[in-house]
């Protein structure tokens, strides 16, 4: 553990408690995406079933039973709690062409060929693109609220983070894996667009919406 | 078992 890999995990935490925050305090789930959502469940189910199989920390099993449980939770209140809120119209991207070729590479380009290690690595691909679907909705609405904002920074800024930590361990343990490594650059350079349009608006206490 | 090392992440 250092305090990259640190901040990255707790930027995650605060992503995912922060929509479910949002979510629950306005009794609404509209700007959200469900197939973003929908995506990083299927991303956690996939790449925890080693909690089953293998015990790293508490610390490790703690935190990816509160991404589960997290994740789930958001999917309850968003199709089922909240269901008229959701603003399905806008949430038009086809995940199938996220789902179909990240399960296809994941046979393709992978440490070795088990079940769990070809789900592990799904899961790696699958969420280096999971936030697609949602920016296609900020873009086509041409506005994200504010709260919702902070959601997407925290949730980009924790692969940005996990990336610091990758340098640090290729330093101090000399190791480097480059399927997690590649698969978190594409998924922070997602986010660029989005952290420009955060830092620049709504940092500056403007509500964020496209020119 | 190289490659596993980076399985204690999240």
């Amino acid at each position: 553990m250092n305090i990259f890999r640190l901040c990255g995990d707790l930027s995650h935490l605060l992503a995912i408690l922060l929509l479910l925050f949002k979510i629950w305090k306005t009794r609404s789930c509209a700007g959200i995406s469900g197939k973003t959502q929908l995506l990083f469940t299927i991303v956690y189910t996939a790449r925890y079933l080693d909690l089953f199989t293998s015990f790293v920390s508490v610390y490790n099993s703690v935190m990816k039973i509160v991404f589960l449980t997290a994740s789930y939770g958001t999917l309850y209140l968003m199709f089922y709690k909240f269901k008229p809120t959701y603003d399905h119209n806008h949430d038009s991207f086809r995940i199938l062409y996220l789902i179909v070729p990240a399960l296809v590479l994941s046979f393709i380009i992978v440490h070795v060929y088990t079940v769990m290690e070809i789900l592990w690595t799904f899961s790696i691909y699958l969420e280096a693109v999971a936030i697609m679907p949602q920016l296609f909705m900020v873009s086509r609405t041409g506005e994200a609220e504010t709260i919702t904002s902070h959601y997407l920074f925290a949730l980009g800024s924790y692969r940005a983070l996990y990336i610091l930590n990758w340098i640090y361990r290729y330093y101090t343990e000399d190791f480097l894996d480059w399927i997690t490594i590649m698969a978190g650059i594409v998924q922070t350079i997602l986010y660029c667009d989005f952290f420009y349009l955060y830092i620049t608006k709504v940092l500056k206490g403007k509500r964020l919406s496209l020119p | 078992e190289g490659h596993y090392i980076f399985k204690d992440e999240l």
